[in-house]
């Protein structure tokens, strides 16, 4: 009953957590040529664990706005133009905190939530790994 | 000092699932 496999289909958030789920709708992200959305999802996270006087930090928040929010990305597409100009609007001050991207990281859980997430349990990749 | 890739790669990969 607390198979992975119970818990994947549970929530988007259990299969995320689990490494083998993780690695099987990355996979299932690069065939349908989204993986950036996941990606960004797990940088938001790893950045939210970091330390506000790291001088990383800025860079790393830097680094993610320009690779998934600036351009024309996939990523960037799927967010609201409000948050796109409120993390612009951090990272032109400098003013980072740790739950810049949180807005950002909603935005796309509920787009993979209601896509790919749902693509994925009935995918080729996904069953054939059962 | 690390590219800014190299950092993101990092970032990332710090909140990947480590164990099942």
């Amino acid at each position: 009953p607390d198979s992975p496999l119970a818990r994947w289909t549970k929530s988007l958030h259990s299969l995320l957590g689990d490494q083998d789920g993780a690695y099987l709708f990355r996979t299932f992200l690069e065939r349908e040529k989204c993986v950036d959305t996941l990606d960004f999802w797990f940088a938001c996270n790893g950045f939210r664990q970091m330390d506000l006087k790291d001088t990383k930090t800025l860079r790393v928040a830097k680094a993610i706005y320009k690779r998934y929010v600036e351009n024309h990305s996939i990523v960037s597409k799927q967010l609201k133009p409000a948050t796109k100009t409120y993390i612009r609007d951090g990272i032109k001050k400098q003013q980072i905190d740790s739950v810049m991207f949180d807005q950002a990281q909603t935005e796309i859980q509920r787009v993979m939530e209601g896509n790919a997430y749902q693509m994925f349990l009935t995918s080729e990749v996904y069953l054939e790994y059962l | 000092i690390d590219s800014e890739d190299d950092l993101l790669q990092e970032c990332i990969s710090s909140a990947m699932p480590k164990t099942k």
